[in-house]
């Protein structure tokens, strides 16, 4: 069986046997996204167009849910106005060199769900910068790069998506993936109102979870049209 | 494994069931879905002639009437498959990423000589 296993491993465009170590839960829309497909009306669907990820609009046959790999600069709060800062990484090297990237979707994660109309001071200002060095732990510096989001939020719902298909385009063509760099601080209107009180400004961001990266490829060759008849 | 369907009298070129079980090759500790599939073979005949329901090229047809006059020299056309459709993986990868993968011609839908 080894051979033949391993020659149907090379065709499923794996070159050995996956063992996951730690299987990570499956995120949610992977499992829709799957789930939509094996329903009768997909069967019926153009086979033309089985290589576009139609939830998102891209073309591409492969979704990948890739785990932060960063840490957290500091093990406490840094500084009362700035709640959490953490570098974040994501390993892009399990990319082959065929496949084409075209969509990358961060998604920052918070534990709550409330709906409830926010209490006055709730604001929050979210910035992602590129990271201007490797992610080693412990690197006390903070190098950042160009600050490529800026956001103010209040912490209202389960998770915050932001495009990055230019960043990881870039990660996966010409430019050294460094990971970025995360800082989510009270929004500015709030800090006038700086008090020593015993509820700390950051509350609302202990509800924290992780943040993961979607990154969706083609091979332009293994879909549809393009493809050699074999 | 095929399923052990009654031969059925007709050995005409058709689809057959053949279920892929991914435990079988113990592979269900990385593939997270679906635990199988039913891909399908082509078995049969492509006798003279060719009837419609067959899903025969013109090169087959010809090719049966050839094979009726002389069987030694030529032999039947192939029994084939002539429309094939996709079916979506869900794994972990190397690196315990998820991964969604779409494969085309995975599931034989039609045959054909």
């Amino acid at each position: 069986l080894s051979l033949q296993e391993s020659l149907l491993l090379k065709s499923l465009g794996l070159s050995v046997k996956p063992s996951p170590k730690v299987p990570i839960p499956v995120p949610s829309v992977l499992w829709r996204i799957f789930q939509k497909r094996k329903s009768p009306s997909a069967t019926n669907r153009d086979p033309m167009d089985g290589c576009r990820v139609e939830e998102f609009n891209v073309p591409g046959n492969i979704i990948r849910v890739f785990a932060d790999q960063g840490h957290f600069i500091h093990s406490t709060q840094p500084h009362p106005l700035l709640c959490l800062q953490k570098r974040l990484y994501f390993n892009l090297s399990v990319l082959d060199e065929g496949e084409r990237l075209t969509m990358a979707q961060l998604e920052i994660k918070f534990s709550h769900n409330s709906y409830h109309s926010p209490g006055h001071g709730e604001g929050f200002e979210l910035r992602l910068y590129h990271s201007r060095q490797v992610p080693l732990k412990g690197t006390p510096s903070l190098e950042r790069g160009k600050l490529l989001v800026e956001q103010s939020f209040i912490p209202l719902h389960r998770s915050l998506l932001f495009n990055l298909s230019d960043v990881a385009k870039e990660w996966t063509t010409h430019s050294r993936n460094l990971g970025l760099i995360l800082e989510i601080a009270v929004s500015g209107d709030r800090t006038a109102s700086v008090s020593t009180g015993s509820r700390s400004l950051c509350a609302g961001i202990d509800s924290f979870v992780d943040t993961s990266l979607l990154v969706v490829t083609l091979i332009p060759e293994q879909c549809g049209v393009s493809r050699r008849r074999r | 494994s095929a399923y052990n369907v009654p031969i059925t009298p007709s050995n005409l070129c058709k689809p057959r069931r053949l279920y892929i079980s991914f435990s079988d090759v113990g592979w269900e500790n990385w593939i997270i879905a679906p635990q199988g599939y039913m891909a399908n073979y082509c078995l049969g005949e492509c006798p003279f002639p060719l009837t419609a329901e067959l899903n025969s090229t013109n090169h087959a047809i010809l090719q049966t009437m050839v094979h009726s006059l002389d069987p030694e020299g030529t032999p039947q056309p192939c029994c084939v498959p002539v429309r094939l459709s996709p079916i979506s993986i869900l794994y972990y990868d190397n690196s315990d990423n998820v991964v969604l993968r779409h494969y085309e011609d995975m599931v034989v839908d039609e045959c054909g000589c």
